[in-house]
């Protein structure tokens, strides 16, 4: 019977390598599913199998970019003391995604920034404020795992209101820190401004307490897929 | 020389047939999310001679057929095997607790023949 459970777990290390894992994962405290993954797997299932024209495995439809995994990151990054008030300054996060799940041969196709809020904030802003939302990416962290001062802007947006819900494109980022295998993350600043009263912008800033939270998903293409498109 | 066969029938003719993989069977219920099992299918039957069209075969499967005719204890019957397979998506956690949603070729029996 040792024999038998020897020659099973063999099997079964051969099948989860072929399937692109390390181990069995055995997740601790699993998060909920992103409902964008339900979405394309739910209209994934639904597709008829026996179609005329087969499926193209390696093209992700929904996001018009080739590739057949989609990894949704959470951030793992902390918040950041405000410092000394710039504006005024509501939110300061960095953000950080470990893709070193990613495997040597995956190439990324897309990767997506997603922010959430609670809520829509189309009720807090009044006429002549606007939230400025920055993204920078520090080159440099120090021992304190502050951003040093030498950032690089990748973002500069403002609104008239929040949504709750905003999305960046951040696939040239997500390459440069799977190529360079350097990845310090993102800083994340909101700040409100254009308000004449002090107190007016406070309680602007009392909107953003709704950031809910952050998560990067990642499109890729495994080297399975790249083969099957070259003979193809 | 006579071979000893078994008559052929329609129902033991190369074909797929019907095989539920269930997730939980395996013990992978804990990191796939979903789906909880699939249809996988798997190929089964004879592949006698003479081949016909309907049994998927290649020229060089007749040939092996007519040889195994010949001399059935030299030279084996072709395969049952699939000769078309379709993907499928699966939902699960990675080993960083991530959910992936990953598209796997190859993974269910639509079609088999004589090879």
């Amino acid at each position: 019977s040792s024999a038998l459970a020897l020659e099973l777990s063999l099997q079964e290390s051969l099948l989860l390598k072929s399937l692109g894992l390390s181990a069995k994962p055995s997740p601790k405290t699993p998060i909920p599913v992103p409902p964008v993954l339900w979405r394309i797997f739910q209209r994934r299932k639904t597709q008829p199998s026996m179609n005329k024209e087969p499926v193209d495995a390696c093209r992700v439809e929904e996001f018009d970019v080739p590739g057949d995994i989609i990894r949704v990151f959470t951030d793992q990054g902390h918040f950041i003391p405000k410092g000394q008030p710039q504006g005024q300054l509501c939110l300061r996060k960095r953000l950080y995604f470990n893709l070193s799940m990613l495997e040597e041969d995956e190439n990324v196709t897309m990767a997506q920034l997603e922010i959430k809020f609670h809520h829509n904030s189309y009720h807090t802003s009044s006429q002549g404020q606007i939230f400025e939302l920055r993204l920078s990416q520090p080159s440099q962290v120090s021992l304190q795992g502050m951003p040093e001062p030498r950032q690089k802007l990748l973002v500069e947006q403002s609104f008239a209101q929040l949504h709750k819900s905003l999305l960046f494109n951040l696939s040239m980022v997500a390459r440069d820190w799977r190529m360079h295998n350097r990845n310090l993350g993102l800083v994340l600043e909101v700040a409100v401004s254009g308000g004449d009263e002090v107190n007016e912008l406070q309680g602007l800033c009392t909107s953003i307490d709704s950031f809910l939270d952050t998560s990067l998903l990642v499109v890729t293409l495994s080297q399975q897929c790249q083969v099957s498109r070259r003979r193809r | 020389r006579s071979a000893q066969h078994p008559p052929i029938t329609l129902s033991n003719l190369c074909r797929p047939r019907r095989l539920y993989i269930s997730f939980s069977d395996v013990g992978w219920e804990n990191w796939i999310i979903a789906p909880q099992g699939y249809l996988a299918n798997y190929c089964l039957g004879e592949c006698p001679f003479p081949l016909t069209a309907e049994l998927n075969s290649t020229n060089h499967a007749i040939l092996q057929t007519m040889v195994h005719s010949l001399d059935p204890q030299g030279t084996p019957q072709p395969c049952c095997v699939p000769v078309r397979l379709s993907p499928i998506s699966i939902l699960y956690y990675d080993n960083s607790d991530n959910v992936v949603l990953r598209h796997y070729a190859d993974m269910v029996v639509d079609e088999c023949g004589c090879r």
